[in-house]
Parts: C-alpha cells; structure tokens; sequence
C-alpha cells in the first residue's frame, strides 16, 4: 500500500485547497516557521481518525477549522483526503484505489468517506489498525516527540514494543 | 503472549543495536528488561554507550546524542514492524551536520521498504529528498505549497 | 507585597509586548493573570498572536512560533531584572533562518549591558559572537578547547 | 560584575585542565554533539552552588566527576574556578577581584573557597543571590529549558515574576 495524494482544505492554515503528490521514497517539506508543515502532519493524522484535540495541538476538534486570519473569514468546514494504491491488498478492502474523506463542520459534525460512500469515523480506524501506518503505529513522528522518547518511563517504552509485537 | 512479546523485543533489540552502531559510528546500545524475571510486566530501559565513551546513565548524554539514540530506537521498530508510509516532523533539530548526514544516509536505505515524509530545516535532510515541498505564507495567516526544485535550494 | 509583584508584572508585561513585536516583525503579546481578583495567588497566562494571523490558544502555534515567544519573554524578564552574564543552552534551535537572524540582532542589543555565553549550532548566531570556542573531542570522551577565528567558520 | 574566566578540570569530559577567557559581549560556544558544551554550563552551575544532581543531568553529585573513557581511567576529583572582576562591588565582598572554587572528591567531600579562603558552600551560593546571576536566576537557560516556558503550568510562571520581583 502506498500513498499517492493528500488533499486539504479548510483544515487549519489551509484555507484554500492544496493537493500534495507522494512518491516512493523521500518527500521532504519545508519552509518558515508558523508556515504549516506541522499542520500537513495534522492533517495526516486527523484523517487517519485522531479523536484528541490534545493531539492535534488544539483544545477542542473544531480547532481544526481555517479560524480565519487578519484579511481572510473563518471557514464552516475543514476536508482532508487521503488518496492511496491499495494494488498489494495490504488494506482489507477490494478496491485497488482507496479514496479516505473525513469532514468536520463548525456545528460539531463530522462526516466520513470511504471512496465516497458515507461511512462512521470506526471504519476509517479499523482500516488502518494493522498495518503499522494507522495513527497508533509508530509511523507518526510528531514535533517534540524525539524528547519524549528518551525520557518516557520504562513502563510506556514496554508499551511501545508490546504494540510492535 | 509472552512468547511474542520476548521475541518480539529479541528483533527490536538485534535491530537497535546494529542501527545504534550504525548512526554512531560505533559504540553500543541495547534494551533491558528493568526485571528479567517478569516478562509480562516488567518495563524496559535502553542503554547506550556513544563510541570511545564509557557507559553511562543516559540522562548523562548529550542532547544530540540522545536525540541519535532516539531515532535509532524508532528504526529499530520500523524494521521489526514495518509501515507503509512514515512521518518524522523536525526530529533532526538536536543533531549536528555529521549526524544529520548518518541521519540522511539510513532514512535513504529505509526508504526503498516504504514512503517517508519528513519535515525538517536541515541541509542534509534536504539534500535526501527524492521530491521537496516547501510551504510557503505569502498572505499571513494562510498556507500554500509549492513543490522546489533540488538545485534551487539556498546554500 | 502584592504592589511590588504588580508593578514587576507591569513591567515585564511592557517590555514583553515589544520584545515580541520586534522578534516577530509586528503581532502582539501579553501577559495575563488567569484571576484578576486575586493578584496574591492567581496564575500568569501568555497570550500570543504572530502578524497577520487571528488569536489563537497558544498551543496551536508552530514548534518555532513557540521558541520565539519563549525567547521574548526571557528577554523581557532580563530587562527587568538584569544579570551581570547569562547562559543560553541552544535556545534557537527550533528557529528558522529568518528568526535565527531576529534572535541574533536582540542578543547583540542586549549584549551591551551584560555578557552572554551562548551554545548554539547556528550560523546566524555564531555570526554575532564577539569570541567563538570550540569545544571538540580529539581523543574521544575527552573534551578540548580551541579558540575559532570568525573568518574560519564553515559556509 | 563581570566574568573574566572560567577554568575546569577533572569535570565531566574535562579531564584535562580548560582555561575559557570570557570577554564583555557575546561568547559563541560550537562543537560537535557530545563534544561537551552542556558539560561548561553545567560547570558553571555547578560551581555557582548547584546541589541537584539533576539539574547536572546526573543521579548523584560524583556523576560530575570525570568517569574515564575507553583509554582513560578515571580521576578522583572534579575542580571548577570562575573568575570574575567586581570592581563596581555589585557582589558583597570587598575584593576587586573574587575567584570562587568548588571540588569534589569521590570520596564525597566537597571543598569551597572564595579567593583560595575555605568557605562553606552557603557562602559561594549567597554571594550571588541578590544579582540574578545566581543558579536561581533566569540567567541559565539549560538546553531544552526553552519548550519547558511555554508549557508551564500558570502557577510556575508567576513564581518567575515573584523572584524578578
Ligand atoms: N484552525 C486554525 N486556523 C488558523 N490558523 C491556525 C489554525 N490552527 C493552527 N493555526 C496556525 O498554524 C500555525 C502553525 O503552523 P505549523 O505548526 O504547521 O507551523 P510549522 O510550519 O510546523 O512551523 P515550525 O517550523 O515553527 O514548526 C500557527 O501560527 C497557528 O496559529
Ligand atoms: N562524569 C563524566 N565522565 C565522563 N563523561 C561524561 C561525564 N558526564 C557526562 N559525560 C559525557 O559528556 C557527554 C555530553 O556532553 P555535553 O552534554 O556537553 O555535549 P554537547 O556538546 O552539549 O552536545 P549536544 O550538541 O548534543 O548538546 C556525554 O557523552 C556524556 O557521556
Ligand atoms: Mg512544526
Ligand atoms: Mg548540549
């Protein structure tokens, strides 16, 4: 399974429409601080099914919605879409693309796509549970966390392989 | 389970101490069940002894040298527990131009098994991309991304 | 008792404001007591919002956005209480370019009242030293000191 | 007041003898990681009165002293001198010049003088109090300390401002 595309909108501080193309191999991002590269990593996660808002720096989900900025309106909405080749079949589903879609509006209400056909946000969780990639593998690196690891009791470290096994 | 949990920590330990060896260009590094009579309780400690050193409490070592560390035990668990695709954001910023040079080399080995984005302001990193993004804030407040070619970025 | 810690916060919460205003090219910061009733005992909050963009919980502000503001409020804190000399263990290493070059101009400010010994991995930083020393490890675990000439510095 | 220089030896990763001159402005310490940098600020720390092995990122006080090296042996006692100028008497003692020492022995003796004048470590960690240079001034930011701001809870922030006060 492999990525092919990450689309956002109204996620953060991408309030207009973005489409990043994923390779094989390296994709670095960079740019100034505050720019919104941490938020591209958000926005992985949240589409992956992160329910903590503590996890997405935020205090409450509909801190995910475009708050607006000096010269732009606040937003109703925030959209990301994943777009993956599942060609190997690593994903329990019999599609060979696999379009994830996950929706958030202002009046608290989430929606959620699996190539477009509504779903609950534990189907977009389960997909991904086995495969190492889901928001609980250790495929999520987030800013801040390398310091974490080193200083994590021995207790969470246990944890860390007993997920791996 | 405890079966698996015991080999499963074998493979992390194999991993991490060749990919410590690896990163630091020597020394050595293992993990340590704190009570080996208890495998399915007991929590783990990790040892590292950077080359030429003699061993040490951890919190002793440096902050680059922990940082090292730390992304050593991350693909040690990518190796046993491989992932599609993998997101490391800023885990370089402790490390100096020769680490994040090992750095670069090991996320490029890695990168053949699965797809890596990382986010980083480290030359060397940079210099690893196969495709870089950069985003960028021409109107305060909102992102937009454009895609930078290689030979464009700043020395 | 209370007056003394008022007017300390009032001081403090002036030059924090434009501090932050100079490091961050524009935007505004405060320092705010969560209870206002009760000055004995109450909590300090910070309050940041970057140029451009909308107040946001501080949370949500970039790994940078955060050393920066950080940085402001430690420089806010020395103008009110100055020290003969003062350390900084890689206080920028979360910091862009730009910042670093922002962070750099202040430090030399500040520099003219008191000394300061700064650890940093930065080229903008190493630029604005009036001395640079080299710490390195020719024999390993052991550590040696040699003084660097500015113009030897590499790119 | 100002620091003139700072010699170590047996201290951590300065087994040998180090003699930092310390000039008015910005001195720019740079190296490789681990080659010891940390190790002079916590030097200077250590030798301003700090009594927390901690905050010398060690678990007890004899993790200063220099522990050997693959071909190195151990040393028995760790040594640090900083001196400084007051001739505009900002530290309480009538000296122009002050030169304050701390060591420790493995045995786990310390020894302090001010001026080669044994003294008490209550005296070295006093002289400095009032200035905001001392330990508990905000005057050493250790490395790591910068994401700690930020994070802190209200209350701690207040107790900085209390001790600016
Ligand atoms: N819902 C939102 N609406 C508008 N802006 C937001 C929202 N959530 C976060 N932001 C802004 O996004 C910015 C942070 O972006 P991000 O963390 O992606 O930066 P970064 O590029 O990773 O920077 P750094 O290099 O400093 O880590 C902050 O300025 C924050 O105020
Ligand atoms: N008592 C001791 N005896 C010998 N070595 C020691 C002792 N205490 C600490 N060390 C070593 O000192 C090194 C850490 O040095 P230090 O923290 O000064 O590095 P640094 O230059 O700040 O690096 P970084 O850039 O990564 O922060 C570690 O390798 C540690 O093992
Ligand atoms: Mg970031
Ligand atoms: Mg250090």
């Amino acid at each position: 399974m492999h990525l092919k595309e990450i689309e956002i909108q109204g996620f953060k501080t991408f309030v207009d429409r973005v489409k990043l193309k994923i390779g094989p191999g390296i994709t670095v991002i960079v740019g100034p601080n505050g720019s919104g590269k941490s938020n591209v990593a958000d926005a992985i996660l949240w589409v992956l099914g992160e329910q903590s808002a503590k996890a997405l720096r935020g205090s409450r989900m509909d801190d995910v919605i475009f708050s607006g900025s000096e010269k732009r309106r606040p937003v109703g909405m925030a959209e990301v879409t994943l777009h993956l080749d599942n060609s190997d079949n690593t994903l329990p589903l019999d599609f060979q693309d696999i379009a994830i879609t996950r929706r958030f509006f202002r009046t608290g209400e989430g929606e959620y796509f699996i190539n477009k056909i509504p779903c609950r946000l534990k189907d977009i969780q389960e997909l991904f549970l086995d495969t190492g990639s889901g928001r609980n593998g250790l495929a999520i690196i987030s800013q801040g966390r390398i310091e974490q690891i080193l200083s994590a009791r021995p207790e969470e470290r246990r944890t860390v392989i007993e997920e791996a096994a | 389970m405890a079966r698996k949990f015991k080999d499963t920590l074998v493979e992390v330990k194999k991993h991490f101490s060749s990919i410590f060896h690896e990163l630091f260009n020597g020394g050595e590094a293992s993990l340590k069940l704190i009570n080996s009579e208890d495998i399915l309780e007991s929590g783990l400690e990790i040892i590292a002894r950077p080359p030429g050193k003699n061993p040490q409490n951890l919190a002793l070592l440096s902050g680059g040298e922990k940082a090292l560390t730390a992304i050593a035990f991350i693909f040690a668990l990518l190796k046993v527990k491989p992932s599609a695709f993998c997101i490391f954001d800023e885990v370089d910023t402790a490390l100096d131009e020769a680490n994040v040079e090992r750095f670069a080399r090991l996320l490029r080995k890695f990168a053949e098994q699965g797809q890596f984005i990382v986010i980083s302001h480290r030359q060397g990193t940079m210099a690893a991309a196969d495709i870089l993004y950069g985003v960028t804030m021409v109107d305060q407040g909102i992102s937009q991304l454009v895609s930078v070619r290689l030979d464009q970025l700043p020395a």
